[in-house]
């Protein structure tokens, strides 16, 4: 059986000051999880080594590169499946977290559940020794100043997003 | 929104997605991302799936299970993703992408935004693209 991985960095109007650092990444993404595969890892390892590479991208709103919410928190969400025994575990709304699909692991790998959320998926993260890191480590510039213009021009921009399909995940 | 889905040597498949959300999205609001089904799934009968796209479009028609579905009905893993793709457009006017590998190792991602950055490795080919129909080939 020949491994494979596809790798996304997200699909919306992604701005042209972004364009070549996303394809670069998902480039590296790809690379990373092949190597795992070629060296006979798994496919659930291959997924996770991509994808906590992508969160460590601030050129990505997952993990560093965070966005804000209307209260001016990072509020981050993943999941991870495996397709033998559909075994699968997933985080929302969790803060401070630099890698969430790791979180979302250690859901499917050590609890009976699939879905942590919020504070509940923070207190089990410290359980699991993952440290909180500052929110300014997740979030940049860029998105700070986006969230700024948002809220200051709030019901305009909502229209302009809109158009510009960017309310998008 | 960021994603991954593999198949490795002995036809395992996994699926992975992560996202920080939308700028100034209500507090507590959870897209499609972190929810098995809609943001991810998969199945060792027929494959992985991972989504990117307007969360609340993906929830109500659960996109990644349907492209799974539509697998296992028949379609390729290309045909799956444009044709789930297509009736979320048609039924909630919603828009995204998705990355797809068979159980067998077959290929597939589509969006219908205005772009998707997507990179894909098998045999050791790297395959990438960001723009409707563009697909490079070559190595990093």
């Amino acid at each position: 059986m020949l491994p494979a991985i596809v790798i996304h960095g997200g699909a919306w109007a992604i701005p042209d000051n972004l364009a070549e650092a996303s394809v670069l990444a998902v480039k590296e993404a790809a690379q990373r999880g092949y190597e795992i595969l070629q060296g006979g890892g798994s496919a659930l390892d291959a997924v996770e080594a991509a994808v906590i590479l992508l969160e460590d991208n601030p050129a990505f709103d997952a993990g560093t590169g965070a966005v804000l919410n209307e209260d001016g928190e990072v509020e981050l969400d993943a999941m991870i499946m495996e397709g033998k025994s559909l075994a699968a575990g997933g985080v929302c709304c969790v803060k401070n977290i630099k890698n969430p699909v790791q979180l979302a692991r250690l859901v499917m790998e050590n609890t009976d559940h699939v879905l942590l959320s919020g504070q509940g998926a923070n207190t089990f993260a410290k359980s699991q020794g993952i440290e909180e890191v500052p929110v300014e480590i997740l979030v940049t510039e860029e998105s700070k100043r986006e969230w700024e213009t948002y809220m200051q021009f709030r019901k305009t921009v909502k229209v302009l997003f809109r158009e510009r399909q960017s309310d998008h995940d | 929104t960021v994603g991954a889905v593999a198949v490795d040597s002995n036809g395992n498949v996994a699926c992975a997605t992560s996202t920080g959300g939308i700028t100034a999205k209500m507090a507590g609001r959870v897209g499609d991302s972190p929810l098995i089904g809609s943001g991810g799934y998969c199945d060792n009968d027929v494959g992985a799936v991972s989504c990117t796209g307007h969360g609340e479009s993906i929830l109500k028609v659960c996109l990644a299970r349907h492209i799974i579905q539509l697998m296992a009905d028949g379609h390729t893993a290309q045909q799956g993703v444009e044709a789930a793709l297509t009736s979320m457009s048609r039924k909630v006017q919603g828009t995204g992408g998705a990355v797809v590998v068979s159980n067998k190792g077959e290929l597939g991602m589509h969006f219908n935004t205005e772009r998707m950055a997507w990179a894909a490795m098998r045999n050791g080919d790297l395959k990438w693209g960001l723009n409707p129909g563009e697909e490079g080939i070559g190595v990093l």
